[in-house]
């Protein structure tokens, strides 16, 4: 999966991909002051491309531990479950379900929004792809606005970036591809060779998609996140992040 | 010729039977298209006797059908049926009858069944063509839709064949036929199934048919079943437009019980004693072992006095349904009825659960009520005993009755339930009664949402029938009907909001409305008007349940002429209508009228012929006295000179 990065106060988008094996769950945001988590598991597409196995998002869970409240998405059905009671909802329908606060709005074959006291939300989208397409799977995107009020320990692949770090971008000068030039960026004490370019923003246009210009980070986002990424593996759809 | 060439030539086909009558042909098809069914019932029958004699058509039908037509053609001479406003109907019929021109058709009641019977007297040769149609919905229990057709022709019959074609349009989950017509037939239904249609077809050879080998009896006689479900992708439900009406039908699955706060109020008294208190006791046993870790429960009986198992609720846990289970073992029927007394005890109970919290605020809270007579003791009037419930109920608490046989007032119960945001169901006090309690309580067991409301844009829709339900339960299924405004929007929508177990939810379903119908008209064997009369069907239902509760006469007069021009419109045959079977001349004529319900009825769960006090008048005097006629007359004779002077007749209301 791809992920892309707005740093408000920068006005910068950066962006760098995750790949990593089908099967793994990946930590997006851990906050565990609000008691708030939410991790991805990745799906692989049907077949190999270049050697490379594409890697998506094939399910979403958010976990409310407050009211031990979790909403799992993907891309079949998505199941609400609290405590002993669980719904489950397909995407063939257009619902809103509130309970003590968390809300879930559900649009039919479209995208969910799930927000917690009005405080935090997130919406996963879906996308569907022709089922006889040779290589491509459904999958889901996972969107969160940066004016969520996480607490100062939220963490994970997304939710470290809730506190803006310093970003420099220099040295920005013509790359192999001349559509893509490219820059020394320097963050959280790296110096990272950055390519310019762009990634795919599905909320306004799930078909095309909005072009988001940013620089992106290789080797899956090495030096702009916090560790490695394999650091954002985690067991289960409702675990915490562990810190080192 | 009434009969087809086919059927001619079957008629070389020797059907030996002793009483002259051949049935060539006995032919029924339902089409069930989205939870409607309509059924067509035809029967093809020969005079081969050298004399006049009685021809019986007989069908039972289900209770919660109505009859949409009758037709009868006696050697050529077509019998036209057309429903009436009752009096208009017996008027007529009773001008006919004061001419001697008029014979009846009985209809009477059985369990679920009621019993549609004609005669007709007829010349030697004649033939005779019955048909008869009615209309159902299919009501969705415990997961499944069920649809029963009670096949008994009574003699062999060269062409017997039954298909049940089913379309529903988001999709057949499953269709099973069990073999409810025994063991000789095992094999011998055919099921059909792609996605949104199937046919069953049931079609015995003559030889299939025959009891034994060299048998000249008929081994169809019995109920044949068809069950199926549709596919629920959607909990938002299934909404459909066609042909300017809507039909919503929501049975949202995957979500979890509330837990249940309820009561069991059993009748002792003396009438109980024997085997409905050995069923209720048998019945106890399961219910109570069904009851989840969340729900709370006591036990009220009652006789003259009114006993309380616990004086308050009690969690269900293993010790205390297996205590109450040992306490209703226990239990020797004896004395009278204080119903009165034994609900207000009960409404008594929850509300203090509620009061004092006991009691999770989100449960649904309900009173069983078994019962198997009027009440002697106490408050005994019924209006006083339920404005009394009424008054004491909350608008949280439910009362759900169950009437053993025929010594209780089952509508006195059925008010008391619908009043208070239950229902009521009648159980057969047979050997199947404890089964009948058991398949009850788990209908209700599984509340999944409470305060359902259902709507559509105001100015998209008029005529919606109820859209506001107090509970939904797992495995039922809500049913909304209305038109559609002719010039409004391309797709009707409809939000729902209900409340869960944990949570409150806003659900949204929409349709297109020209959609369906272009499918429909692509589709063979359905019914493309299923919409209008799932709506007229569900309309006067309504209103018959209204009518009961209505509080004055002057509003019982209004909802009856509601309901009488629904019937007309519709031409169904209810309670306030009847049907008048003429010939196309309109000198003859036959009266199709609704039967008794079985009140006061002493003979619970015994044969449909014999139950006693619901004929006015006996069997058909010529029924099994052959009278011979004049063979030049038997060819040729109109019928009026066949039909009876004597009418049989039910009367009721």
């Amino acid at each position: 999966p791809h992920f892309i990065i707005h740093l408000p106060k920068c006005k910068q988008d950066i962006c760098f991909n995750i790949d990593s094996e089908p099967g793994k769950i990946l930590n997006l945001v851990s906050d565990p002051n609000l008691g708030v988590v939410v991790n991805g598991q990745l799906i692989g597409a049907k077949k190999l491309e270049e050697t490379k196995t594409s890697t998506f998002f094939g399910t979403i869970a958010i976990y409310y531990k407050k009211q031990d409240m979790k909403v799992e998405i993907s891309t079949e059905r998505i199941s609400v479950t609290n405590g002993k009671h669980a719904h489950l909802f397909t995407w063939e329908e257009t619902g809103n379900m509130t309970q003590n606060g968390v809300r879930i709005s559900i649009k039919k074959d479209t995208y969910i929004t799930v927000s917690v006291n009005e405080e935090i939300s997130f919406m996963v989208l879906l996308h569907r792809v022709w089922k006889k397409h040779p290589v491509n799977v459904d999958f889901l995107g996972f969107y969160t606005p940066h004016t969520n009020m996480f607490s100062p320990e939220v963490h994970g692949l997304l939710g470290q970036f809730f506190s803006e770090p310093e970003v420099k971008v220099f040295n920005v000068h013509p790359g192999s591809d001349p559509k893509k030039p490219e820059a020394t960026m320097e963050v959280k004490g790296h110096k990272l060779a950055v390519t310019r370019g762009w990634q795919k923003d599905y909320r306004a246009d799930k078909v095309y998609g909005t072009n988001v210009y940013c620089w992106f980070i290789h080797n899956s986002g090495k030096g702009f996140i916090d560790g490695h990424y394999k650091d954002y593996i985690v067991p289960h759809l409702d675990s915490f992040l562990q810190r080192p | 010729s009434i009969f087809t060439a086919d059927e001619v030539e079957n008629e070389e086909v020797e059907v030996e039977t002793g009483d002259g009558i051949h049935i060539y042909s006995y032919k029924v098809e339902a089409r069930i298209t989205s939870r409607f069914a309509h059924t067509t019932i035809c029967s093809r029958v020969v005079n081969t006797a050298q004399h006049a004699q009685s021809v019986v058509f007989n069908m039972q039908i289900p209770k919660s059908a109505f009859i949409t037509n009758f037709t009868m053609n006696v050697n050529g001479i077509t019998f036209i049926g057309s429903v009436k406003e009752k009096t208009v109907a017996r008027s007529l019929y009773a001008k006919a009858r004061a001419r001697g021109k008029a014979a009846g058709i009985v209809r009477t009641n059985s369990n679920d069944m009621e019993m549609f019977r004609t005669e007709v007297h007829v010349p030697e040769g004649s033939k005779i063509q019955f048909e008869i149609h009615y209309e159902e919905m299919m009501q969705r229990k415990l997961g499944v839709y069920e649809y029963n057709l009670n096949l008994q022709p009574g003699k062999l019959v060269p062409q017997f064949q039954v298909d049940v074609y089913i379309y529903e349009p988001k999709g057949i989950a499953f269709v099973r036929a069990p073999n409810s017509l025994g063991e000789h037939f095992e094999g011998l239904v055919k099921v059909t199934t792609s996605n949104q249609k199937a046919h069953v077809c049931f079609k015995p050879t003559l030889h299939e048919q025959r009891k034994c080998h060299n048998c000249s009896s008929t081994a169809v006689d019995g109920v044949f079943t068809v069950q199926y479900e549709v596919i629920r992708e959607d909990n938002g439900g299934d909404l459909q437009v066609s042909n300017g009406y809507f039909v919503h039908f929501f049975a949202p699955i995957n979500l979890s019980p509330l837990p249940k706060n309820i009561i069991f109020v059993i009748d002792i008294s003396g009438s109980m004693w024997g085997l409905k208190m050995k069923q209720t006791v048998q019945a106890m046993q399961t219910i109570l072992d069904d009851l989840g870790h969340d729900d709370f429960f006591s036990i009220i009986d009652f006789n003259h006095n009114v006993r309380c198992w616990s004086d308050e609720l009690v969690p269900a846990t293993s010790i205390q349904t297996s205590e109450a289970k040992k306490y209703i073992q226990e239990i020797q029927p004896n004395g009278g009825t204080n119903i009165n007394e034994a609900l207000l005890r009960a409404t008594h109970m929850l509300s203090n659960a509620m009061n004092y919290g006991v009691t999770d605020p989100r449960s649904v809270s309900m009173i069983i009520l078994v019962s198997d007579g009027d009440p002697t003791v106490g408050e005994i009037k019924l209006s006083a005993i339920q404005k009394n419930v009424k008054k004491r109920m909350r608008d949280e608490f439910s009362l759900f009755s169950l009437g053993i046989g025929f010594d209780v007032d089952y509508d006195f119960l059925e008010r008391i339930a619908l009043e208070n945001r239950g229902m009521a169901q009648r159980i057969y006090a047979n050997q199947d009664a404890s089964q009948q309690l058991r398949d009850f309580y788990q209908q209700v067991s599984s509340p999944l949402l409470r305060k359902i409301l259902i709507e559509y844009p105001d100015e998209a829709v008029t005529d919606v029938t109820q859209n506001s339900f107090d509970k939904y339960f797992s495995g039922s299924e809500l049913v909304v009907a209305g038109r559609v405004e002719p010039h409004g929007y391309s797709v009707l929508q409809s939000v729902i909001t209900a409340s869960s177990g944990t949570m409150d939810l806003s659900l949204q379903a929409e349709a297109d409305v020209h959609e369906l119908d272009e499918i429909l008209a692509l589709q063979r064997h359905v019914n493309p008007g299923f919409a209008r009369q799932l709506w007229a069907y569900i309309t006067v239902n309504q209103l018959l349940a209204e009518r009961s509760l209505a509080s004055t006469a002057a509003k019982k007069r209004k909802i009856t002429q509601k309901i009488v021009s629904m019937a007309l419109e519709h031409q169904f045959v209810t309670p306030m209508t009847a049907m008048l079977v003429e010939s196309e001349s309109g000198d003859e004529r036959l009266l199709a009228d609704s039967p008794k319900g079985p009140k006061q009825d002493c003979c619970a769960g015994s044969s449909v012929m014999g139950r006693k006090g619901l004929l006015t008048n006996g069997p058909p005097p010529w029924a099994q006295s052959p009278t011979a006629q004049p063979t030049a007359l038997a060819v040729k004779a109109p019928l009026v000179e066949a039909l009876p002077n004597r009418i049989t007749l039910v009367e009721n209301d």
